[in-house]
C-alpha cells in the first residue's frame, strides 16, 4: 500500500497545533 | 514491556509505523547483555503525529541528560537490542556530534524516521542517542549490514536531513562486529 510520508515542515506545524499541547 | 495496543484518536495524523520510545543507563561490561536488557525501560509509544510531540514535550531536554545514557525510538514490536530477531543481521550509521550541536540533529532524525524520509522500504529500525561526555552520538539501526545500497541511501539521506556539520564523523557497524 501507500507510505505515509510526511515531511519535516509538515510536522513542525503540528507541533505547535492546539491538540497536540 | 508492552504497553498494549496503540490508539489512534479520530482527527490525528497516523503515522506509517507505531514506535516506542525507551531509555537506559549503560550497564557495566560485566553485566553483558542480560543486563543491558534489564536496564532497558519503556518510557512510552506513539502511533500519531500529535502522540509524538506530546510525548516530545515532556522529555527532558537532551543536554540535562546525564552522561552514558541512551534514549531509543524503536518500531514497536523491536527491541533495542542487537539480539532481537529484526537486529541480529543489521548494523548501524554512528554519528559523532558536540553536545551543543545534537539536539537539533536529534530532533531532526526522530522527524525523518518517523515521516518515512529515508525512502527505505522497511529497512529502518530504530534510531538512538548516546550521551557521553563531551560528544553525543546518534545512530540509525537497519535490519540489513550486507545491503550496501540501503546502507548508501540511508547515509546519504542522513547528510541531507539532520544539518549535520561536514566535521561530523559517520561510520557503519554492523551489529555482528559489535558482539564479538
Amino acid at each position: 500500500g501507500t507510505r505515509i510520508v510526511y515531511e519535516k515542515n509538515f510536522l513542525m506545524n503540528l507541533r505547535n497545533s492546539p491538540s497536540s499541547k | 514491556s508492552d504497553l498494549g495496543p496503540i490508539e489512534y484518536p479520530p482527527g490525528e495524523h497516523r503515522l506509517q509505523h507505531p514506535y516506542c520510545l525507551w531509555f537506559s543507563k549503560r550497564p557495566s561490561q560485566i553485566q553483558g547483555s542480560q543486563g543491558y536488557s534489564q536496564a532497558l525501560r519503556l518510557v512510552g509509544q506513539v502511533g500519531t503525529v500529535e502522540q509524538w510531540w506530546a510525548l516530545y514535550s515532556h522529555m527532558v531536554r537532551l543536554q540535562d541528560i546525564p552522561a552514558h545514557r541512551d534514549l531509543h525510538l524503536f518500531k514497536k514490536g523491536i527491541k533495542p537490542m542487537w539480539e532481537d530477531s529484526a537486529n541480529k543481521k543489521g548494523g548501524k550509521w554512528v554519528i559523532r556530534l558536540r553536545k551543543e550541536q545534537a539536539g537539533k540533529a536529534w530532533e531532526n532524525l526522530c522527524m525523518a524516521m518517523l515521516g518515512e524520509q529515508f525512502m527505505a522500504g522497511n529497512e529502518i529500525c530504530g534510531v538512538v542517542v548516546s550521551t557521553r561526555y563531551q560528544e553525543y552520538l546518534l545512530s540509525i539501526w537497519n535490519r540489513t549490514a550486507s545491503d550496501q545500497a540501503t546502507t548508501a541511501r540511508i547515509r546519504d539521506a542522513l547528510k541531507r536531513l539532520l544539518n549535520i556539520p561536514p566535521s561530523a564523523t559517520m561510520e557503519y557497524k554492523t551489529h555482528n562486529d559489535c558482539l564479538k
